[in-house]
């Protein structure tokens, strides 16, 4: 673990003294390792290792921590704050129906992720929230939200044969404020940052629709790609939160701090697991803890 | 600009393992490449920046190409039985449906097992694969036994004289032992019909995962026996570099990439379009 390579480090620093260049150098190295092992994306690594290094040069070594266990608790402390001390939540100020619109790269859990916020609106908010989906690419995908959906007792707009994404927005905008809604969420098809067309069609929505909430869906899973998956889709849309699914497995996550120091946009959930009750609000000391391994 | 002539220096060699972490390859694999890659040009005549891309390239390739393994040989068991595993969203089922046109296009006879009977909607996403290859689906709707669906579609697969049978299975993250212990009796099950089956066990990663997919291999690996990599997404932007310390690991050829959504796009693997794709 990093803690006993930081250990190996400062094994020959005893009792007094501080933590100055060449240690430093030394630990850094093992941090620059292990974020990257976590799949932290490598220009974020430098910059951040830039930033403990200045923060641990000159520190005094004191107290019952031992240099290694200093470094560790600095690189926490840095990890928290790049990452958000507070974990914010779902911005549903707006007039209603406040519209959530939910978008990401194919397969990152975009509609099971919907599903979760309704059950969340439903039973802690208590709002009525409406479902709609927007993907008509993906073979059942509007059969899979409708499921999940209902099971979650949510309203699930109806689907009409042939209709495209902007127009299917259009009708369940109507449709909520219609229906007296409080939110309205939008599940959207997967798609790649990099297919300009489907790029325009997202901001074409967001334009009707005028989206509260532009949630990017990013898989713990993600490596390097990270960075470049969100900076697109922040620079075409301004994303206003993240949700970092499938952290029931054991991927170390280094995904949230890349997408985090890229967009500053805050990670708002936690995806913990395949059912409807699988989510939780961002901690970022247990996000951290996890990065460092 | 990488390699515009130049002289082979220390900064190069840190900037080609940065470019391959910056590929996935991981540190550990980037290094011990770039060092491979730096012996290699050692030998050579020229030794500038542009032989050490070839050198990296080469032994790249070469690490790819020593898990290759050949086309299947036509002279198969009849069915043969493919099954299909990895963790959520990766793209099994869009893989099924691209791998069913595949052998069809060879004139083989192919069946799909819905062996995904957990996930909303997972049955009507594969059948409308079917529909779109022209291949039968053989289900249980949700919440049957997927390991019933597997052996019903194996009685159906021999008893209709199909060539191939491909079976879906739920996405499962890999540290869920008793999801890994379902995998397991299908196995047992397909086992019990036919000592040989699963002829191929394909993991399906997704190009966009990091050193995760280590773990996933791993864990697969070990519960059920892989035969065959896939991996998906790479008409991203994302490099899939993981593989070549998992040929390493491992020993597993990758079998086939996806590079999108449709039926038609799936390329069995190439090392050398591979590492060209990497820079
Ligand atoms: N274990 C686990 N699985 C998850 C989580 N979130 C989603 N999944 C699973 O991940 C897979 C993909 O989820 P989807 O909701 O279909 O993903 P999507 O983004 O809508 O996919 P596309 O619409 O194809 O882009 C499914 O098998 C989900 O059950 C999570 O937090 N943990
Ligand atoms: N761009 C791109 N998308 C892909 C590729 N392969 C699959 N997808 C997409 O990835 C998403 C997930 O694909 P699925 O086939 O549902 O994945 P899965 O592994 O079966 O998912 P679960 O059964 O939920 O675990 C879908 O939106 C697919 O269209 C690929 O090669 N390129
Ligand atoms: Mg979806
Ligand atoms: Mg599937």
């Amino acid at each position: 673990s990093l803690s006993d390579r930081l250990e190996a480090v400062f094994k020959k620093l005893k009792g007094q003294g501080s933590l100055n260049e060449k240690n430093i150098r030394d630990a850094m190295r093992e941090v620059r390792m292990a974020l990257l092992e976590a799949d932290v994306h490598l220009d974020v690594v430098k910059s951040f290792i830039a930033r403990v290094r200045e923060k641990s040069l000159g520190h005094e070594v004191m107290g019952s921590l031992t240099p290694g266990q200093q470094v560790i608790h600095l690189v926490h402390k840095e990890l928290i704050h790049v990452m958000g001390g507070v974990n914010e939540r779902l911005n549903l100020a707006a007039q209603p129906p406040v519209v959530v619109l939910m978008v990401g790269l194919q397969g990152s859990g975009k509609t099971t992720t919907t599903a979760k916020l309704a059950k969340r609106l439903i039973e802690k908010e208590r709002r009525k929230p409406l479902l709609a989906s927007l993907d008509v690419y993906r073979p059942a995908a509007m059969d899979q939200l409708a499921t999940v959906g209902e099971a979650v007792g949510a309203k699930v707009l109806p689907t009409s044969v042939g209709e495209n994404p902007r127009d299917i927005a259009k009708r369940a905008l109507q449709s909520a404020r219609m229906g007296g809604f409080d939110v309205l969420l939008l599940d959207t098809a997967g798609r790649l940052h990099v297919d300009a067309e489907l790029m325009t069609e997202l901001v074409d929505v967001a334009e009707l629709v005028k989206p509260t909430e532009i949630l990017l869906v990013v898989d713990s899973m993600t490596g390097q790609d990270a960075v470049n998956v969100a900076r697109s889709f922040d620079e075409k849309l301004n994303v206003t939160g993240v949700i970092l699914t499938k952290t029931d497995g054991d991927a170390r996550g280094g995904a949230a701090l890349s997408v985090r120091h890229v967009t500053g946009k805050p990670i708002k959930f936690l995806g913990t697991g395949e059912t409807v009750d699988g989510l939780e609000p961002f901690h970022p000391d247990r996000v951290a803890s996890r990065i460092l391994g | 600009e990488l390699f515009i002539g130049g002289k082979v220096d220390e900064a190069l060699l840190e900037e080609l393992e940065d470019q391959l972490v910056m590929a996935d390859f991981g540190v550990e694999t980037a290094s011990a490449i770039v060092r491979e890659a730096k012996e290699r040009l050692d030998r050579k005549q020229k030794k500038d920046a542009n032989a050490m891309r070839e050198a990296l390239r080469d032994t790249i390739r070469a690490h790819l190409e020593a898990v290759e393994q050949g086309v299947v040989p036509s002279q198969r068991v009849h069915p043969w039985v493919i099954l299909v595993v990895g963790v959520n969203g990766v793209g099994k089922t869009t893989t099924i449906g691209k791998l069913a046109a595949f052998y069809q296009s060879n004139h083989e006879k192919v069946l799909l097992a819905a062996g995904d009977t957990y996930r909303a909607a997972a049955v009507a996403q594969l059948q409308k694969w079917g529909e779109r290859c022209g291949c039968l689906v053989i289900s249980q709707g949700q919440d049957a036994d997927a390991a019933s669906v597997v052996h019903d579609a194996f009685a159906a697969a021999r008893a209709r004289r199909y060539d191939v049978l491909i079976a879906d299975t739920a996405g499962r993250l890999h540290t869920k032992s008793n999801l890994m212990e379902e995998l397991k009796k299908i196995k047992r099950v397909l086992g019990r019909l036919d000592p040989s089956a699963p002829h191929e066990t394909l993991l399906v990663l997704d190009g966009t995962t990091g050193q995760n997919a280590i773990s996933q291999v791993q864990k697969f690996h070990e519960a059920i026996g892989i035969t065959g990599l896939v991996i998906t997404k790479l008409d991203g932007t994302a490099k899939g570099g993981v593989v070549v310390g998992l040929s390493e690991k491992f020993k597993l050829p990758v079998r086939y990439i996806g590079v999108g959504e449709g039926l038609e796009d799936l390329r069995p693997f190439d090392p050398r379009q591979f590492v060209e794709a990497l820079f």
